[in-house]
């Protein structure tokens, strides 16, 4: 009968789109906000 | 009808360096930036724990949910990411400023002594990343030019 | 085996220099700056610069240096792998960050070519050093720095920065045809690194997104092909080894993510998909199938009385992307093909099709399938044009006592099981989202089983789509709407076959079906 989708670790009802936060398709979780990479103010890279 | 296909030769040799592959797969700290800070590496945690994240964990509504100094632990652990976008963005809304020069987030205890084009004079509160705790500075000179 | 004498020592001597430079420097773009500029002075000086036969000879070595750290590393006795990753990553960073400096400086301002050309080059030689590693080390041969390198050269060359912005159709794409040339038919070994490369979520938001136009849609269409492609032999075992198991689990996260967020693009390209994705991932395959563009809205296929030829999108040509009709070889079958599509003639056309699309005699491999899913995509087309151009909607009754139709009633009675199966599955990958295809081949398949002239023809199509329906979600809307008018529709006397009631267990599963269809 095939995989069930719906537990493959991905919001498939979310209104926002899944790529942003793809965090690989081995990850069965989305990325978090500290695993995605943001273009913060160079003053924000302190160490 | 098809039936499955056995497979040839040429295929079970990419079996073989596939299988090889498979005992040493990607991980996520393999395509991170290096940290020589703050050394991430994946934990197995107890089944009870949470395993996954909800929605609201990367909204600023979230964020601002969080303690001061659960911030600025994102804020100097997190470097580059948005986690520390978010919780630069929850700080300001507590009225912290950040300091270039000190590299420090300062909140104003009172009403400045003196507030002019240049900068504001009187006691702030700031965290101290070193110490790793807050503390008072009176007289304290802020310098706009050294405004986030 | 030419290098001039000296290159090996200055390359390692430079890259050693540049390694130590990396390590100690800040983040500050000043110093970045400043250091880069004194690196490249050193260079000159050393003539690594002279030609661009010296320049490619010293990142060929460079690269071979890195690789032999990713080795000598992880040989290493009792150093954590953690450990051992931060060593490797520290040359390989330090490499990386070189090449992008190169490429964002190199040429003059507002001449993109000189950059361009220095990327290509640089993908080049660490392309040919992976395969050449790969082949020669075997089961041996380690991913991570090859793995690592792509990856952050690519999110280097992605940062902010207006030079290297206005390049960005020219950098993915350089991106996406190097992972074509490494992709896992070529080095298996590399495949579960590649994976990760091709779906990462910045590369995704870039080649989907970010180049206008949808000028990075046929690449990445090309790399899911190629993905399928080196699946396909694995996944007609049905026995699937872990790493398949993995690789194919990865692959549906893939698919779901596009179908999510750009259905469109699976839209646009589901013929060259399925041309390559084996029959029986029947899955896999209904996911494509499944995609509809954002702004439609499907109308419920369980409505009562639903009127598929009175919807607006039905009279709608869908795009297809992938060029089938290249597919239909030899030129002369496709000349036989168009005259008896035109004139009904020569007669003999019908009795010979069958040769044409039969290869072998082995058994689950007798047809061509590529040539099967061309031609009834062709002669589909073609139908639906000439009655379109009578200013009718095509429906059961005048798709019949057509050269097109004699075509598709000849295969379904003259192929065997095998043949036929792949016949049948080559109409239903057209029923899709609401469009003239959908429901074109809706009509056709529902045809068939009308006029044939045995029970087996009529099981096997039910037989064709319910394998398609029993299996998890998703379906697409344009078999549900198929099946629930082959077995509504009183005209089809669906429950009154015999192959209905064969077996209890049949008899439940088609009533279960029913009560989900009714």
């Amino acid at each position: 009968l095939g995989t069930d989708l719906t537990a493959l670790g991905l919001n498939l009802n979310s209104q926002e789109s899944l790529h942003p936060t793809f965090a690989g398709p081995f990850v069965d979780q989305p990325c978090r906000a500290q695993d995605v990479e943001f273009n913060v103010p160079p003053e924000y890279l302190i160490n | 009808p098809l039936g499955p296909t056995p497979l040839q030769k040429e295929h079970q040799v990419q079996f073989q360096m596939m299988e090889a592959a498979f005992y040493h797969l990607p991980q996520p700290v393999d395509t991170e930036k290096l940290q020589t800070y703050f050394h991430r590496s994946p934990v197995q945690t107890p089944a009870h724990f949470p395993q996954s994240q909800l929605p609201i964990y990367d909204t600023v509504e979230f964020y601002q949910r969080l303690s001061t100094e659960t911030l600025f632990f994102v804020f100097y652990y997190m470097e580059g990411s948005k986690a520390q976008y978010l919780a630069a963005k929850a700080l300001k809304k507590q009225s912290w400023r950040f300091h270039t020069k000190y590299m420090m987030w300062f909140q104003r205890h009172e009403e400045p002594k003196i507030i002019n084009d240049d900068y504001e004079q009187g006691t702030y509160i700031y965290f101290d990343y070193e110490k790793w705790s807050q503390r008072k500075k009176e007289g304290f000179t802020f310098e706009y030019k050294y405004l986030e | 085996t030419d290098d001039p004498p000296g290159l090996q020592e200055k390359t390692e001597f430079l890259l050693n220099d540049w390694v130590a430079l990396y390590s100690q420097q800040t983040q500050q773009t000043t110093r970045d700056a400043r250091n880069f500029g004194a690196f490249v002075q050193k260079m000159h000086t050393y003539g690594i610069l002279k030609t661009d036969d010296l320049i490619t000879r010293f990142f060929r070595q460079a690269t071979q240096i890195c690789t032999e750290v990713v080795y000598r590393v992880f040989a290493e006795p009792s150093l954590p792998v953690n450990q051992a990753k931060n060593k490797i990553f520290q040359w390989i960073d330090a490499f990386v960050h070189l090449i992008a400096m190169l490429v964002r400086h190199s040429g003059e301002a507002g001449n993109p070519t000189t950059k361009i050309n220095l990327l290509n080059k640089v993908l080049g030689i660490v392309l040919g050093t992976l395969l050449k590693d790969h082949e020669m080390r075997g089961v041996g041969f380690q991913q991570v720095g090859f793995h690592r390198f792509f990856m952050m050269l690519f999110m280097e060359l992605c940062s902010a920065d207006a030079i290297l912005e206005s390049l960005m159709h020219s950098i993915v794409s350089a991106f996406g045809y190097t992972y074509h040339l490494l992709n896992p038919s070529v080095a298996p070994g590399f495949c579960f690194a590649w994976l990760e490369l091709i779906s990462h979520r910045v590369f995704l938001g870039r080649i989907l997104v970010q180049i206008p136009n949808q000028k990075g849609w046929p690449l990445y269409a090309q790399l899911l092909q190629d993905l399928f492609k080196y699946l396909a032999p694995f996944l007609r075992n049905t026995e699937l080894g872990k790493p398949v198991q993995l690789l194919y689990r990865g692959t549906l996260r893939v698919l779901l993510v596009l179908l999510h967020d750009f259905p469109e693009f699976l839209c646009d390209y589901h013929f060259g998909f399925c041309d390559v994705i084996p029959p029986n991932c029947v899955q896999m395959r209904n996911i494509i199938l499944s995609a509809f563009p954002r702004n439609m809205r499907l109308p419920d296929p369980f409505t009562p009385n639903l009127k598929v030829d009175m919807l607006s999108d039905s009279s709608n040509a869908p795009k297809v992307s992938s060029s089938f009709t290249v597919n239909i070889q030899p030129p002369n079958f496709k000349k036989d093909l168009d005259s008896y599509l035109k004139a009904r003639a020569p007669v003999t056309f019908l009795s010979e099709l069958r040769g044409h699309l039969q290869v072998t005699s082995e058994p689950g491999t007798r047809y061509n399938m590529t040539l099967m899913n061309a031609l009834v995509m062709y002669v589909g087309t073609q139908a639906i044009a000439l009655i379109r151009n009578k200013n009718f909607m095509p429906n059961t009754s005048n798709i019949a006592h057509s050269a097109h139709m004699d075509i598709f009633q000849n295969l379904a009675v003259d192929l065997d099981t095998e043949g036929r199966y792949l016949f049948l599955n080559a109409i239903a990958n057209q029923l899709r989202y609401p469009n003239s295809h959908t429901h074109y081949f809706s009509c056709a398949v529902l045809h068939l089983f009308a006029e044939a002239n045995s029970e087996a023809i009529q099981e096997q199509i039910t037989r064709v789509l319910l394998e398609r329906l029993i299996v998890n979600r998703p379906h697409p809307w344009g078999l549900l709407i198929t099946f629930i008018e082959l077995i509504k529709n009183p005209i089809y006397k669906f429950w009154e076959h015999d192959f209905v009631h064969c077996a209890p267990e049949i008899t439940k599963l088609f009533e279960s079906v029913a009560r989900s269809c009714l």
